[in-house]
């Protein structure tokens, strides 16, 4: 979970 | 989102756009680093491989794309439109930046979250965006007299990971959980980088004289 927030980043 | 985020990626997309408008309007891209743009080609290439299997938001699939063309397009102007690639400095900009994407990659194939294709590549990119901004300013200590788009541009490319760094320190306090080291330290290490640009770029505009770094 926590990982793919971090994708919500750009 | 928060606003530390949202100011970042203006501020990305205004280095972006003020760099766009001085090599299609007034057709040059003098004092401009090839070497940094092509490495932030293969930034954006290499991060949003995801574009198309995960979609967050309008917001982020626009951005990504603008990001993605405008990339390739100001490497297509400098390589191949007739009038610009004349103004390329190519005898200046001379790093050796294919010297960084070799080490990046085994970094991060060393070093990741997760050991996934997407996400090597995804950590790969972090870690070349942190040094591919050397070969521009690498360029910038060789050329006497920076002009101020140039100057603005690098400002505004420093400035937007440094308010992902506040982002960062927000989403930590406000989402349980949210810890990323690697992408932390590559933005700290990458904003860093541009400690000694911003200060004679402050001392330029403070003394209200031309921007010049010490050769």
């Amino acid at each position: 979970k926590t990982t793919k927030e971090a994708k919500d980043e750009l | 989102m928060n606003i530390f985020r949202l100011a970042g990626d203006m501020t990305h997309l205004a280095s972006v756009l003020v760099l766009l408008l001085k090599i299609h309007t007034i057709k040059s891209c003098a004092g401009v680093s090839l070497k940094t743009q092509e490495l932030y080609a293969i930034v954006f290439a290499t991060r949003y491989l995801d574009i198309f299997t995960s979609f967050y938001s309008i917001y982020n699939t626009l951005m990504k794309l603008i990001f993605l063309g405008s990339s390739f397009s100001i490497v297509w102007y400098m390589r191949y439109h007739k009038t610009v690639r004349r103004t390329y400095d190519r005898e200046q900009d001379t790093f050796r930046h294919w010297f960084l994407v070799l080490p990046c990659l085994l970094l991060a194939l060393l070093i990741h979250e997760k050991f996934t294709f997407l996400e090597v590549l995804w950590t790969f990119s972090l870690y070349l965006e942190a040094v591919a901004i050397l070969p521009q300013l690498v360029l910038l200590q060789r050329t006497r007299n920076i002009d101020n788009l140039t100057g603005q541009y690098v400002f505004l490319l420093g400035g937007y990971r440094g308010f992902y760094i506040l982002n960062w320190i927000y989403r930590y306090l406000t989402e349980p959980h949210f810890v990323h080291w690697i992408t932390w330290i590559a933005g700290l290490v990458q904003t860093l980088l541009y400690a000694d640009f911003f200060y004679y770029y402050f001392q330029s505009w403070k003394n209200n004289k031309k921007l010049q770094l010490p050769a």
